[in-house]
């Protein structure tokens, strides 16, 4: 894994970061609820929560679908191409093309055929990282390598991808490594070593 | 445009390719020395990821210089490629995958590839106590 220059990463005291979406882009519950799944893979391994609210301008992590020049000085390009970018802490912009044909529910299967589907969770989940403050890695599996070839599905994170984030933020106490905590029996350990 | 499967997306949007960058295929096999009309797009594509310092703001020539080696080999290390500094196919398959765009080189540092890892050395103390956490971070 790597991190971008400085190590930049969300304050000790901001580790509930709350997320909203652009009130101009009109988003299903369905595509919304895709972002919350790719937000909860991160929680699972870190000490971080995220929280979907209304408010655009005022939530930590600011996401839009935007196409071609959107004002940021880097433009997107169309269908395919760059897919999304964002920006490392505590920026919290996330943008998506709005150009790409988003496939939301993930079915692999029918994905083949289709050259230019793209798998939103799995662009999301990638993107979240750079919100984090993780950069590129160079392992060809992890979640944060630069590229996905469209009709593929890569939403699980790799052991490359936990040794970052939790080089960051610490791991969730709940967090075994190997299967992530069921989210609703978290509960926060109170032993001795509290 | 959201689809909930791919099966969703109509025909004709089905199998469009990045005409932009598919361009690219045309430069397959350039190499140092040439000078091939419309190169200068592939330095900006470098550029724009960061294997390209953003030092260069002047106009991209068409001349396959040293810039262009220099990043041509970067992003194949980056990336596991044979690092031959030329645009050979495999290298010209890759720069057309979908991508973030996120830069991967920043300030010079290449993000793929500046080593950092955190290793973990579990010492046991003698007499069996709490074991001692060395980290080594290279």
């Amino acid at each position: 894994y790597t991190l971008f220059p400085g190590e930049p990463r969300w304050p000790r005291d901001r580790r509930d970061l709350t997320y909203a979406f652009d009130p101009r882009n009109p988003l299903t519950d369905e595509v919304k609820g895709v972002f919350a799944r790719a937000f909860g893979r991160w929680s699972e391994v870190t000490a971080l929560n995220f929280t979907n609210i209304e408010s655009f301008t005022t939530s930590d992590i600011t996401i839009g679908f935007y196409t071609g020049d959107h004002g940021d000085g880097e433009p997107f390009d169309g269908v395919l191409g760059t897919l999304a970018h964002a920006f490392s802490p505590p920026s919290g912009k996330f943008h998506l093309d709005a150009d790409e044909n988003w496939v939301v529910s993930g079915d692999l299967d029918s994905f083949l055929s289709v050259t230019a589907a793209v798998d939103l969770e799995s662009v999301a989940v990638h993107e979240i990282g750079h919100l984090l403050g993780l950069g590129h890695s160079s392992v060809e599996e992890s979640i944060m390598y630069p590229t996905i070839t469209t009709g593929k599905r890569k939403v699980d994170l790799t052991s490359d991808d936990v040794e970052g984030i939790q080089y960051l933020y610490g791991a969730n106490p709940n967090f075994n490594g190997t299967s992530p905590p069921a989210a609703t029996t978290r509960e926060r350990d109170t032993g001795s070593f509290g | 445009w959201f689809f909930p499967n791919s099966s969703a997306i109509p025909p004709s949007l089905r199998n469009t390719t990045h005409v932009f960058w598919d361009a690219f295929s045309n430069f397959t096999g350039c190499h140092h020395g040439q000078n091939v009309d419309g190169l200068f797009r592939i330095k900006k594509y470098f550029q724009r990821f960061g294997y390209i310092p953003e030092t260069y703001t002047g106009n991209f020539t068409d001349d396959f210089d040293d810039i262009l080696k220099n990043a041509v080999e970067l992003y194949q290390k980056n990336f596991r490629l044979n690092v031959t500094g030329e645009l050979d196919a495999l290298t010209i398959k890759h720069i057309v995958v979908p991508r973030c765009g996120n830069p991967d080189v920043v300030n010079g540092t290449s993000l793929m590839h500046n080593g950092r890892r955190k290793t973990f050395e579990v010492n046991f103390s003698p007499g069996g106590k709490v074991p001692r956490l060395h980290t080594v971070k290279h």
